[in-house]
């Protein structure tokens, strides 16, 4: 489970 | 996955819909340009990870020159009516009349409140989700001031509208394929969503039932 930021989104 | 794609491509499609009419028309009859300058904002202080080490795709990196880009162009192309069409861009401001600076104070709160980490790039990123999650708030206030809306505005909002819909499947899908979520860009998703429902059922109205009517 991965929480917080990948920021790969646009 | 395919609803982030066509979330990214209905978001296109939007800023497409908006220039090309804009252009071709020479009317910026029905459009807010403070909601255009807040989209500008969100951009310019979301992509600041353009200028860091912090490479995701190429798709993800021509994106977001797209839209910090066109963003800008858009302000630009309405500044100029300024001094093409006065009378216009008169009327325009006459009737953009809503308070942005409470969307930014409470975008920044937020910002502030909840972030991934406490640093710069963090809490700017997190103030440009929330800002992106008002920054329709005063084209939807003044299509329900003016009563009437423009064709251009109307499909231009439902494209809008449509990307973050499709975001929310896109999180969905994320949850259970990746184990991956965010809460901050779903919560502010949401809320994004959710400004955008009423003028969902109007569009289904107006346009999909073939009603010409008045907004409410």
């Amino acid at each position: 489970f991965v929480y917080g930021p990948g920021h790969d989104e646009l | 996955n395919l609803f982030r794609i066509f979330g990214d491509l209905s978001h296109l499609a939007s800023i497409g819909i908006l220039l090309h009419t804009v252009r071709s028309t020479q009317s910026i009859d029905g459009i807010s340009f403070k909601t255009q300058a807040l989209y500008a904002l969100v951009f310019m202080t979301r992509y600041l990870d353009l200028f860091t080490w912090h490479w995701v795709s190429l798709y993800n990196f021509l994106m977001k020159v797209f839209f910090l880009a066109s963003s800008v162009y858009i302000v630009v192309l309405l500044q100029q009516f300024r001094t093409k069409n006065p009378i216009a861009y008169k009327e325009m401001v006459l009737q953009d009349t809503f308070k942005i600076h409470f969307l930014l104070l409470g975008s920044l709160v937020a910002g502030l409140c909840f972030h991934h980490r406490f640093t710069l790039l963090e809490i700017l990123w997190s103030f440009s989700v929330w800002l992106e999650s008002v920054a329709i708030l005063p084209q939807l206030f003044m299509l329900s001031k003016s009563g009437r809306a423009q064709s251009l505005t109307v499909h231009y909002i439902f494209a809008l509208g449509l990307y973050r819909f499709l975001y929310i499947f896109n999180w969905i899908w994320r949850y259970v394929s990746e184990a991956r979520v965010d809460k901050i860009a779903v919560v502010a998703g949401i809320v994004q969503t959710a400004m955008y429902s009423d003028f969902f059922y109007i569009y289904y109205k107006k346009v999909i039932r073939g009603n010409a009517g008045n907004l409410p």
